[in-house]
């Protein structure tokens, strides 16, 4: 039990520290258990430092920085242990045009690697961009969903109409 | 699905390898398709579907339409799923899950065609890593959660993905 | 002290009333106070229904339309009792690109009624066009800020870089 | 102001009528630069500037700079101002208020060039309704405040407008 969680942590620490690199081209992060003797009532702590900054605490980092960090953790947790599904409900939204693509780039190597299937909810252009299919959700009937095969240009023609 | 909140029309969704991207207006139904993911799959909180009882979920009505009795959502998984363990204890190659909610009775669930407890299906998907509350299912605004967390609660993300 | 505050009640809920028909295009809320007697000790609730939807408890709404409708509370209670100043950090994140304008339209209008300068934290290249003027920060030195008058197409340029 | 969080190098915004837009990257100080506002009116609470103590807000260095040991900010405001009670008790038409924080002292404030305590600058502010703490100032992340709160905290938003 000790011996599996202890390896897990090596496991998602190694991606942790590797993924935070990679989102935030440069910087350094890493995560820390506080009681290796007996990890399942430690607490896991993760420090983060993005490209020349120097960081006193984690709460410091911006809304799009703490975003960031928190998708390099979870895509770490997630390749130390794949799913068959991943559902992310506009976690794009906090995020500059710049980090949308490098978090795009991110999970489509993801699903090639794993086999992972994606489901991104999103209310931005470039990432509707690189998704390989688009579901538009609509309300024509005013109260009543739908779900509909859609296009680029009626994706982003979608979120004008209200 | 049927009847799972602003779903008064069925709708299914054909969830294939790679990226697939939901769009849409606010307020048309993205976040109440995750959620109907979430639910089938276990979700046993009503607040964790922005709810303030189960019943919450199920179709209340709209501008031209009656409020339904019945909410359904069911899910058909087909293997090969990645990751250290099959979905199916029996190793099939497709699994059908389905949960149904009527108004003055509780939620049943089947797995197989045959009924089971929400425990049984919170195991068989916890088991695969893409549970109502694993991981691998980040709902609206949740992202923050991992950089704000407390050190004990992001301990369990770990133990989770061991 | 109580007839102002049940005045300023008065006050406050006519343009939350008159405020959220036109952000949402329709549909209709209120405030309501649970204690009439003890104004002072009571409970501001509030009552919202997006046009052709009927609602079951606030809790249910949308991402983008929890935002908005706290934007009508917001500018109801600003209309109430104006302030020299009022700064918005990134209040459009979750906002499709229709309320985004129905959004800046309020703010421009309240704006020119009242005095009042806006403050307005956007990514949203829609927010941005409508501003009077725009102020870049930057990082050119890493970590260390700057801030820089720039023209909107240079704004847009902006968010791409890192 | 200067020293304030990541501003290295001392800036200055002029706030005229009308909307103005603050734009760029994550990370590079749109937020640091709503936060300087609020400290200079008065803003009590660390944990509300996103820091553990309030020494976190002097400029802690970068890749190329050493740390400073003082942050300051002043705020000039010109009349006339809109709403019911002038800002300056003498109804003077421009007032500065200052604040500064040296490390391991406390912070000083000074209206129109007098020292001032915390409260009276707060009191200042509030009496306009822009303070710290007043619905006029959205920090990011905090527009679904309104809508989550609880119905007490709600009614104090409507007290402060009474
Ligand atoms: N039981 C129900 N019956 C009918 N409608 C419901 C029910 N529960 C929720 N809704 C409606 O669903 C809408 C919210 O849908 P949802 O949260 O999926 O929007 P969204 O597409 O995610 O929008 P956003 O982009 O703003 O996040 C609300 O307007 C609410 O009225
Ligand atoms: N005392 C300090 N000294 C130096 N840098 C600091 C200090 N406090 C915070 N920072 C830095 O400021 C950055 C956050 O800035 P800010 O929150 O203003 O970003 P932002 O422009 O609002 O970004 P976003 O668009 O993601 O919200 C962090 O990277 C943090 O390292
Ligand atoms: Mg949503
Ligand atoms: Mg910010």
């Amino acid at each position: 039990g000790r011996e599996r969680l202890l390896a897990a942590f090596d496991d998602v620490d190694g991606h942790f520290r590797r993924l935070f690199v990679r989102l935030f081209g440069g910087g350094r992060a890493h995560l820390r258990l506080t009681d290796l003797d007996d990890p399942f009532a430690a607490g896991l702590e993760l420090d983060a430092s993005p490209p020349g900054k120097r960081l006193a605490s984690l709460s410091l980092l911006s809304g799009g920085e703490k975003a960031l960090t928190a998708l390099a953790l979870l895509m770490a947790l997630f390749l130390a242990r794949p799913s068959p599904l991943c559902v992310l409900d506009e976690v794009d939204a906090p995020l500059d045009d710049a980090n949308v693509e490098r978090f795009v780039d991110l999970i489509d190597e993801i699903a090639t690697a794993t086999g992972t299937r994606f489901l991104v909810v999103t209310h931005h252009p470039l990432t509707m961009s690189r998704m390989h299919r688009l579901f538009g959700v609509t309300m024509v009937e005013r109260g009543v969903s739908r779900l509909v095969s859609v296009a680029l240009d009626e994706a982003i023609e979608l979120r004008a109409t209200a | 699905m049927s009847g799972f909140k602003s779903f008064g029309d069925p709708a299914e969704l054909l969830i294939e390898q790679g990226l697939t991207g939901i769009v849409g207006p606010n307020g048309c139904g993205k976040s109440n398709l995750v959620e109907a993911l979430r639910w089938v799959m276990g979700e046993s909180s009503a607040r964790g579907l922005r709810g303030d009882e189960m019943e919450d979920v199920i179709f209340n009505g709209a501008a031209g339409r009656a409020p339904f009795d019945l909410a359904e959502v069911s899910l058909r998984l087909r293997g090969p799923v990645p990751g250290p363990t099959s979905l199916a204890p029996t190793a099939a190659d497709e699994i059908d899950v389905a949960r149904r909610l009527g108004r003055g009775a509780g939620s049943t669930f089947l797995v197989a065609g045959q009924e089971a407890r929400a425990r049984d299906v919170q195991l068989l998907f916890a088991d695969a890593g893409s549970g109502a509350r694993s991981a691998a299912i980040v709902g609206q605004g949740q992202i923050g959660f991992i950089v704000e967390a407390k050190p004990q609660e992001r301990r369990r993300l770990l133990e989770d993905a061991a």
